[in-house]
């Protein structure tokens, strides 16, 4: 038996707009620990990776681990249904073929309950090393979306480098080229706006700004993004979840031939 | 042009 009470339900609304286009067929993994999930999109090129502890939620009750296959793109949906202040509950039985979202209203006065059908899925779980980054950058969440589309509209790659200076994003297409440079700036009084950058060692890497547009759907979840970086590694791109957990996406790399 | 990486070729199975 599986059910997981979760005050802010809105955060799994945002998750799930943050994720869905990216990874159709995903495998949610129950344990004591927490609710989480690690899937690749379809080309193997980006891992998502979520986890929402235990502690998080008002009531966490998991008998025994479970691995519930979801179509992300259905789950989507269903909770889409649930308003911004709803309660949602989340219920399965052992060894069911399906799932309840239930979605309580803040003052009890509507309640209703969607079941979606599990499906079997294959999925291969990734070890993924803990890292020494040569170069973390924290800035706002809001500051990079904007970054990662304006450079789209002129290239398909971004060019990340950390240096002294600060962190460049750059790219160049048809048109012409563009260059961002950001500072660190931990003078601001709000430390939502902070740029912090903890270097290393410099680091230059090149990502797909497509995908780099997709993590970013994520902004919603947190004012901040944590860009982790090292030379010839997947960055990773961070969003916490409260004091919950967070949503990490990995990006392997554009490499030289 | 630079070739996009597999990330299966970071990470291993476990």
């Amino acid at each position: 038996m599986l059910e997981l009470r979760l005050v802010q339900g809105s955060l799994l609304k945002k998750v799930m707009e943050s994720i869905k286009d990216l990874v159709n067929d995903a495998n949610f993994d129950c344990s004591a620990t927490g609710f989480s999930l690690q899937a690749m999109d379809s080309s193997h090129v980006a891992l998502v990776s979520l986890l929402l502890r235990s502690e998080g939620f008002e009531h966490y009750r998991c008998d025994r681990n479970l691995s519930m296959g979801m179509n992300l793109g259905n789950m989507a949906k269903m909770l889409k249904c649930a308003g911004n202040d709803d309660i949602v509950t989340i219920k399965a039985d052992d060894g069911g073929d399906c799932v309840t979202f239930m979605f309580e209203s803040p003052n009890q006065d509507k309640i209703a309950d969607f079941e979606m059908k599990l499906m079997d899925i294959d999925s291969e779980h990734l070890g993924i090393p803990e890292t020494e980054y040569e170069a973390i950058v924290r800035m706002p969440s809001s500051e990079f979306a904007r970054i990662c589309k304006d450079l789209s509209t002129i290239g398909d790659t971004v060019l990340i480098s950390v240096t002294k200076e600060g962190v460049r994003f750059s790219t160049k297409g048809d048109i012409g080229t563009a260059n961002i440079v950001c500072r660190q700036n931990t003078s601001v009084d709000k430390p939502e706006e902070a740029t912090i950058i903890e270097m290393e060692t410099p680091v230059s890497l090149t990502f797909a700004l497509r995908y780099m547009n997709s993590f970013t759907k994520a902004t919603p979840l947190a004012t901040q993004v944590t860009v982790s970086l090292s030379s010839e590694l997947p960055v990773v791109v961070e969003y916490k979840i409260g004091e919950m957990g967070y949503l990490r996406f990995y990006l392997a790399p554009k490499i030289e031939e | 042009d630079p070739k996009q990486g597999n990330i299966m070729s970071f990470f291993k199975k476990v």
